[in-house]
C-alpha cells in the first residue's frame, strides 16, 4: 500500500482490505512498515508491549519472525511496528543488501498466507524500497484531488526503477480512491485524468501497464476514522456502514481478479 | 503552518489564510517551504519558470530576495518553491548556522509586511526547523480524527526544543481544524481531547500555554480542493462558498487577536 503523500488512506485501506479479505476466508498477514505504527494501533496491537516488531526483524538477524507475528483473529495476523522503526533507515544505511532485507525475512513464511499486505510510511525511503523489493503488486491509495495528482509521477518513477533494477516482476495492481466524494465534478475530472493516463500505458510494458482505478471508490465515511480509536477494523466496529460496504466489495473484486491470474 | 503529518490542510490553510488576511487590507507575504511546491501551485506560480525560489535564497548567499518575491495581487506576495528544494536538506547538512538561515534571509524585508505565512513540508527536518527559528507563532492545521492526535506530541516536543534552544519567543498560536465534519460525534470527542490538553497547559510556561483551537473549524468543502487546479485562492475561485466563509471568519478573528497584542 504505497503513496509518499501523507494522509491519503494507506493505513485505513491496509487494515480494512486485510480484514475484508480475511472475512472472505483467506489467510492474511498485514505488516506495519510505518514508524507511526498506525496500522498496529488500528487493530489494537501495541508495538511497545508485544516484544518483537518489524524493526527487530530488519535490524537483528537473530530475531525470530515467529515472535513478531501477532494473531488478530482466525487466519488474520499482523507484524506490528513501533516508534523504534524510525531509526531503521539510518541504522541500515550502509548495509549491503539493505533493500532486499524484508524480502529475505519473509521468505520462510510466504506459504502460510494467501495475501500479505504491507502498509508503507509516507516516504520513498528505505522502508518503502524494501516493500517494493518484496512484493508482487503495488496498490496506490489516493484522493481524487488536483493536488493529489502531483506526486504520482515520482511514485511511479520509483516503482519503475525498482522494477528495472531489483524486482522485475513488480507491477502496479491499481489505484484505490479513498475519502471519495461521489457527487464531485472535480473528483470525476481527476479520475478521468488517471483513467486516460493508465489507458495510454497499455502495451507499454511499464509496471502500470494494465493497472486500473479499482472499484468501488471508498466513500468518505466518518466510521472509518472512528474505528481505529477502538483498535478495530471497520468489520468489527460497524460492519454495515458505507465504509465497510465499500471495502467489502473492493476486497471481493480484488480477490476475484487476483485468483483468476 | 506546521504539521509533520501529511495531507492535513497546511497548504490549503496557508494559501487561503494569507489571501483572507490580504482581503482585510493587510500586507501579506506567503513563503512556500515545501519541495512539493503546492502553495506556489495553489496561487498559480511556477517555481521552475520564475527564476529565484526559496531554494536559491537558502543555498546561495548571493541570491537577492527581491528576485524571489512574486506578486500575486495588491499587497500579496509569495516566495515560491520548486522541486530543487528537496536537495536543500542534504546540501546544507553541515553548514554552521543552518537552522537560522531563513531568519537571517528574511530580516531585510520584515518591515514591508504585516503578516508572513510559511507553508511547511510534512516533516520535522531542516526546512521546518528553519521556519521554527524564524517565526513568532506556530499554527497547527489538523483533522479532528483519532489517528491525527497521535503525532501531535512529537510536534510539540520539537517546538519546545526550538523554543528552549534557538527561538525563546516562539509560541504555538493555535490549532486550525481542517476538513471538519461538524456533525461528527467522533470529531467532537477529539476536539474535546485537544481542548483539555491545552487547558491543562495554562500557566505552564510551555510554548502552547495559552494556545487554543481556533474558530471556526474549516468545514470539508470540495471547492477548497478545486481552487488549486485553477491556481487560485478560494477568494478568487468561489468567494462565497462555505470554505471561503470559514477562512474569512478565521482570518478576521486571527487578525483581531494578533493586533490586540
Ligand atoms: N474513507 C474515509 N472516510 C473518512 N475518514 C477516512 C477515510 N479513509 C481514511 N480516513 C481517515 O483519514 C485519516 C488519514 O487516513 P490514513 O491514516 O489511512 O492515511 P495514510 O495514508 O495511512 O496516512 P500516513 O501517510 O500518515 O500514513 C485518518 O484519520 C483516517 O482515519
Ligand atoms: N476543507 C477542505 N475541504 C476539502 N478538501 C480540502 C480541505 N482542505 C484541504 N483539502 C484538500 O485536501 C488535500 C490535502 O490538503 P493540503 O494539501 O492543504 O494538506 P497539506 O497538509 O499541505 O499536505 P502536505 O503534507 O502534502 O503538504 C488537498 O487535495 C486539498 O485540496
Ligand atoms: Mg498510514
Ligand atoms: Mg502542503
Amino acid at each position: 500500500m504505497l503513496n509518499q503523500k501523507g494522509g491519503v488512506g494507506k493505513t485505513t485501506t491496509s487494515c480494512n482490505l486485510a480484514a475484508a479479505i480475511n472475512e472472505e476466508g483467506r489467510r492474511v498477514l498485514a505488516i506495519d512498515l510505518d514508524p507511526q505504527a498506525h496500522l498496529s494501533l488500528h487493530v489494537g496491537v501495541d508495538g511497545e508491549t508485544v516484544g518483537t516488531t518489524i524493526y527487530d526483524l530488519l535490524v537483528d538477524p537473530e530475531a525470530d519472525i515467529e515472535d513478531a507475528m501477532v494473531q488478530v483473529r482466525e487466519n488474520l495476523w499482523i507484524i506490528p511496528a513501533s516508534v523504534d522503526l524510525a531509526a531503521a533507515e539510518s541504522e541500515l544505511a550502509n548495509l549491503p543488501g539493505r533493500n532486499d532485507l524484508l524480502r529475505r525475512r519473509l521468505e520462510p513464511i510466504l506459504d502460510r498466507f494467501d495475501y500479505i499486505i504491507l502498509d508503507c510510511p509516507p516516504s520513498l525511503g528505505l522502508l518503502t524500497l524494501n516493500a517494493l523489493a518484496a512484493v508482487d503488486e503495488v496498490i496506490i491509495p489516493m484522493q481524487a484531488h488536483f493536488l493529489a495528482l502531483q506526486g504520482v509521477g515520482k511514485l511511479l518513477e520509483t516503482v519503475r526503477l525498482v522494477s528495472a533494477q531489483v524486482n522485475p516482476s513488480l507491477k502496479v495492481g491499481g489505484i484505490v480512491l479513498c475519502m471519495h466524494e461521489t457527487q464531485s465534478m472535480h473528483g470525476r475530472e481527476v479520475v478521468g485524468e488517471i483513467d486516460s493516463f493508465l489507458a495510454e500505458a497499455k502495451g507499454s510494458g511499464l509496471p502500470w501497464d494494465g493497472a486500473t482505478v479499482l472499484r468501488p471508490a471508498i466513500r468518505r465515511n466518518i466510521k472509518l476514522a472512528e474505528a481505529p480509536s477502538f483498535g478495530q477494523s471497520i468489520f468489527d466496529y460497524a460492519p454495515w456502514c458505507p465504509g465497510a460496504i465499500d471495502y467489502r466489495k473492493l476486497a471481493q473484486r480484488f480477490i476475484a481478479s487476483w485468483e483468476r491470474g
